[in-house]
């Protein structure tokens, strides 16, 4: 994504339809372009509220020249435009254009206007093909959500949302978010929490799953984590939580689509939830082509919402939305970031938004804006045994600097 | 050399420059542009657009300059132009 630097300093914005398009019916546009600005509003703590009179984002439908020297083309071409903020944030909608709603026909009112609040909002153009603010209108998508890359733009100048309200704000459309729900499996949680972790922190991979739990996996068992240590009633086996998945598995990872990714060797896994997606395993340079066998360990980037695979002192990067996905320029290095050790164990990203990176007994926390690992007492990296699995008594040589912890 | 007089290059070149990837282009002058520069804003396009960077004016890259889009300029203060600061 890309920021263009400026961005509105309260988070309750108002704004008004001034001309409406010839062929829609009014109620139809305003319910359409209130849709859109749910698109914004369903990741941050922006509202937008349809007022009179004076307004933050005024929205036009204009033909040809219209009074700022940008005139429209005509249908084709150029579809809309939006101003950023600290231009006024209005938006300019080319009413020459076959604007429709839920159709296949036309251009799909919804879909540009929610580019162009994005705009209005802050965000420049992305070079992220899937994501909204790609400057080329894709066609209707019935099944349209926002890429990463947006939900990264936009709370990256307004933050994350804090209330708890559905991501889309938008439940009786049906358009929005479209992830599948997942195939959970009901887990009780009974009996006394397991202290092997305790003894050998080591693992093979962490990841969280679709339904927003963090898992680790070793061998042959996985343990699901709690925000302070780990769930009462694990391990389980590997096998009867991932039906077809085999143990010590090398990497995993969840991507937007919602899919976990198990890696190990030459192989991959998918899986939708907890069933295996398709017929798994298949080779990763089928699927990842560009990626090598026997990865250290995966994950996807909060930064930018990429894949990134890492083994020994190299990493790749992997964007499934490019030709090739892997570019040229890749392997690097890992000490391309600050403070992240090579030959890693485990990495992903936690519910509060730091990338983690674990090696042996011991993780990094790693500060995705500062890009490197953050500088705190007690310094990282600590012990994975006493703040992750919630352990008292960490082995000797596992604790790193967390002894200062006091 | 001009480039401007290629098929397809003056419209190619009035695109670039409406989004942001070249600096004004006027319609109705014909203008000298160095070689260099245009193939730069085309691979610039190209590698915005997830296209291969060829730095050439290929089938791939003028429909994808064909297809409908938002107005708004892809470069936004690049800072290509005070590079000296």
């Amino acid at each position: 994504y890309a920021l263009q630097g400026s961005r509105w300093k309260v988070k309750n914005l108002s704004y008004k339809i001034s001309k409406y398009p010839p062929k829609l019916k009014r109620k139809e546009v305003d319910a359409e372009v209130q849709r859109a600005f749910n698109v914004w509003s369903g990741y941050t703590d922006l509202s937008f509220t349809p007022k009179s009179g004076q307004v933050h984002i005024e929205i036009r439908f204009e033909t040809g020249e219209h009074g700022d020297g940008d005139p429209f083309d005509g249908p084709g071409g150029t579809l809309a435009h939006a101003y950023f903020p600290v231009f006024g944030g209005d938006a300019h909608f080319d009413a020459s254009e076959s604007w429709s709603i839920n159709s296949y026909r036309g251009t799909n009112l919804f879909q540009v206007a929610a580019h162009e609040f994005g705009h209005s909002l802050g965000l420049s153009h992305s070079d992220v093909r899937s994501a909204l603010m790609a400057p080329f209108y894709r066609g209707y998508d019935p099944a349209f959500s926002l890429d990463q890359d947006d939900v990264s733009g936009i709370q990256a100048l307004y933050g994350k949302k804090t209330t708890k309200s559905a991501p889309s704000g938008d439940d009786d459309a049906g358009v929005g978010e479209s992830q599948d729900v997942p195939n959970t499996v009901n887990e009780p949680e009974s009996g006394s929490r397991d202290t092997s972790l305790c003894q050998d922190p080591t693992f093979d991979t962490i990841f969280n799953s679709a339904d927003g739990f963090t898992y680790i996996f070793k061998g042959s068992k996985y343990w699901r984590l709690t925000e302070e240590s780990i769930a009462p009633g694990y391990p389980k086996m590997i096998s009867e939580g991932w039906p077809g998945l085999v143990g010590n598995i090398d990497a995993a990872f969840t991507y937007k689509n919602g899919k976990s990714y198990f890696f190990k060797g030459s192989k991959y896994w998918r899986y939708k939830g907890r069933k295996m997606d398709g017929d798994y395993p298949k080779d990763i340079s089928e699927g990842f082509t560009g990626i090598p066998n026997d990865i250290d360990t995966a994950m996807v980037w909060s930064g930018n919402g990429k894949i990134y695979f890492f083994k020994g002192t190299k990493f790749w990067r992997f964007d499934p939305s490019q030709r090739p996905p892997v570019k040229s320029t890749y392997p690097k290095l890992i000490s391309n970031w600050e403070g992240v050790p090579d030959s890693l164990s485990a990495a992903f990203q936690w519910t509060n938004g730091y990338t983690y990176f674990y090696k042996d007994a011991t993780y990094y926390r790693f500060n995705d804006r500062a890009f490197s690992v953050d500088q705190t007492n007690p310094a990282f990296p600590r012990s994975t045994a006493y703040w992750w699995f919630g352990c008292q008594d960490a082995p000797s040589g596992t604790v790193g600097t967390s002894e200062s912890r006091g | 050399g001009a480039v401007s007089s290629a098929p397809g290059g003056s419209s190619a070149m009035l695109y670039l420059s409406q989004y942001g990837y070249l600096g004004p282009v006027k319609a109705n002058s014909s203008q000298l542009l160095d070689e260099s520069s245009f193939r730069k804003a085309v691979e610039d396009f190209q590698s915005f657009a997830g296209l291969t960077v060829t730095g050439e004016l290929d089938d791939q890259t003028m429909e994808t300059m064909q297809l409908p889009r938002c107005g708004v300029k892809d470069k936004v203060g690049t800072g290509d132009n005070r590079a000296k600061r």
